[in-house]
């Protein structure tokens, strides 16, 4: 996707866990995480 | 977000209108005083979510669950239709959920939790790589905050606890006020119980509802109050309980003209308007003012009622409430106005100030004229819930069947015009589709009709 432009969006590392192991992917997360 | 639960027998489930391809519902947005609806601007179509994986071997309610991705791909007030990752175009196992329910996070939740992810036995062996087919997938794609369960509970925090005690419009005798108490509250809903109705069953309003007020505020405004002689004495001497709802808890009417000393306009007793008739919301009424109260409040009376009753039928408006219009109001916007006792449909205002003597309120005291109209999103057709102001203890399902201005007419589906509701379109009655789902609350679905039967 590309880059919001609403910028209460935030580039965030989210880690994800499959059967098959652990890794992590970038992505944008909505509203502020106060 | 309870599923079960007695007082849940048998709401209603939006699960079947919801899967019409032209059905609308009110954004959340819609509604300031909702929970969450700062933020769900960005609650947006291709988001992604880890939610509860239902398509695996013996799933069922109650039993640990397992989790997937999905996409969102529509939205409906706090309704979202998914697709699990992995289904590409087919449809088939598309589902609606409420995306405040516990069965919905954030990308990252399950792995925060040490869950895998599982994926979807329909399409279990699509993949051989799991983990390539997510991060090409998840890249760069839009989730929650990570903190939206906080949100949400945040969010549905009242300001009120029960056994706080309050003045309450008397349901049974609309021109005072009772002492009550707060003895409920369900999605910043306040079940009120009146002081002297031990098995009664009390009423229902919204914490920003007009018809509640601070210990001490009929008597500051010179309202009538129903209360027992020790809570006059009190009220009197200014002696406060720490129980006592004070006014910092209540929302502030707007100021109003009549406040300002060299106030220009001015309202007097005896000026006549038109106004939502307090019991029966569907109708705008010819009506005059009994009496100015302090702080902007007035009594009014509808025009049409029966004219021996002896005042129990005034009630009180802020001089700022949406919900009262300068004369001619309804003919500029093609409203019917119920006349005065004895007039026809074809009243004339003209006519009627000239035979009662009376002058109508200065135009300038008015806040429903277009350019105070806020910006609002609702339109003819949204769906919505709302509470039935003649029994608001019920949130029905609705319909908005006409917008004039801020002004909007909501139709209770399956049930005839005449049950109607003006409501203002900030009024703290009306929620989006998925809220009593959300807060717990019951919600009656549309009555069915005969045939349906």
């Amino acid at each position: 996707g590309a880059e919001p432009k609403n910028r209460k969006w935030e580039q965030k590392q989210v880690q994800i866990k499959t059967l098959e192991g652990e890794f992590s992917v970038t992505m944008w997360a909505s509203g502020t995480d106060d | 977000i309870k599923r079960k639960g007695p007082e849940l027998a048998n709401t209603y489930e939006w699960k079947k209108q919801l899967e019409a391809p032209d059905f609308a519902a009110a954004a959340v947005t819609c509604f300031k005083h909702v929970p969450l609806s700062d933020l769900w601007d960005n609650i947006v179509v291709g988001m992604k979510v880890e939610v509860e994986n239902t398509d695996c071997d013996n799933f069922s309610e109650g039993v640990p669950a397992s989790f997937w991705v999905a996409t969102v791909l529509r939205i409906a007030g706090y309704k979202a239709l998914l697709r699990y990752e992995g289904f590409g175009q087919e449809s088939s196992k598309d589902f609606w959920v409420n995306l405040c329910a516990a069965t919905v996070h954030p990308v990252g939740w399950c792995a925060g939790r040490g869950k895998p992810l599982i994926p979807p036995k329909t399409i279990q062996n699509k993949f051989k790589d799991w983990k390539q087919f997510l991060v090409r997938r998840l890249t760069g794609a839009r989730t929650l905050p990570s903190n939206f369960i906080m949100k949400i509970f945040d969010s549905l925090k009242s300001r009120f606890t029960c056994g706080l005690t309050l003045e309450v419009v008397d349901g049974s005798c609309i021109s005072q006020v009772k002492v009550a108490t707060i003895s409920k509250i369900v999605g910043k809903r306040l079940h009120i119980k009146y002081y002297d109705e031990e098995n009664g069953s009390g009423f229902w309003c919204h914490e920003d509802s007009p018809l509640i007020h601070h210990v001490g505020w009929a008597m500051k405004t010179g309202h009538n109050l129903d209360a027992d002689a020790e809570y006059n004495s009190r009220c009197q001497a200014g002696v406060y309980l720490d129980n006592d709802a004070l006014p910092e808890l209540f929302a502030q009417p707007k100021p109003s003209f009549l406040d300002q000393e060299d106030g220009g306009a001015q309202i007097l007793a005896g000026m006549k308007l038109e106004a939502i008739d307090p019991l029966n919301l569907s109708a705008i009424c010819v009506a005059t003012v009994m009496r100015v109260l302090n702080d902007g409040y007035i009594m009014i009376r509808i025009d049409s009622y029966d004219p021996d009753s002896t005042g129990s039928d005034w009630f009180c408006y802020h001089s700022t409430s949406p919900y009262i219009f300068p004369a001619g109001f309804c003919e500029m916007n093609s409203i019917p106005l119920t006349p005065p006792q004895g007039y026809a449909d074809d009243f004339d205002w003209d006519v009627y100030l000239r035979r009662t003597g009376a002058v109508a309120v200065p135009l300038t005291l008015f806040n429903c004229i277009d350019m105070e109209t806020p910006p609002h999103c609702f339109q003819i057709g949204m769906k919505l819930e709302c509470a039935d102001l003649m029994d608001p203890k019920m949130i029905c399902v609705g319909t908005i069947s006409r917008v004039v201005g801020r002004l909007l007419k909501v139709h209770f589906d399956g049930w005839e015009d005449e049950y109607d509701q003006w409501l203002d379109c900030e009024s703290p009655d009306m929620y989006p589709v998925g809220w009593c789902e959300l807060v717990g609350h019951k919600l009656e679905g549309p009555r069915a009709s005969v045939t349906e039967l």
